[in-house]
């Protein structure tokens, strides 16, 4: 998991799609990428925005994508 | 809850202090996650 | 200027004070704060969410703090 995190933090210069992240599958990514997240770094920004919080932001994942529980704390 | 969409980020900000949510900026990307924490604090 | 913006983008795991960033000072960082970006990595978030494109942020950071057009640049 520390891994998934050094790889998703260490994306700002990436260029990945947001299915990259783990946790986001082709239903998830759809919906984010939507929402202009189509990117990893993208949600990488949301992310530093909420101010690294993990609740805040599995919160947001959630009402973003309709990721359940799991998938936004991967 | 209409008043809050119509309020600027900056008063959402000093709301969510005032209701101790903890929050980052208020901007674009931001503000419907705050709006909603905040209609729930303030049911 | 490469090593600045390296260090900026290098900046999600940081905890620098927005003033580290070059370019802006005391009275903008002062603004920035005011508005939550207090911090460098938000304020990388911020840059990451107008997808890297640097005239965005500089007219964002314009706005946002009043800083000059060499101010957004840097």
């Amino acid at each position: 998991t520390s891994q998934k995190h050094r790889d998703f933090v260490a994306e700002p210069m990436g260029d990945k799609p947001v299915t990259a992240l783990s946790g986001i599958g082709e239903a998830l990514g759809k919906k984010l990428e939507e929402q202009g997240f189509d990117k990893a770094f993208v949600v990488l920004g949301q992310f530093l925005l909420l101010r690294k919080d993990r609740e805040l932001f599995a919160e947001w994942l959630k009402d973003a994508s309709g990721a359940n529980a799991r998938q936004a704390g991967a | 809850m209409a008043t809050l969409s119509s309020k600027s980020n900056q008063e959402l900000s000093q709301l969510l202090d005032e209701y101790g949510i903890k929050h980052g900026p208020v901007v674009g990307s931001t503000r419907s996650l705050y709006e909603k924490k905040l209609r729930d604090a303030m049911a």
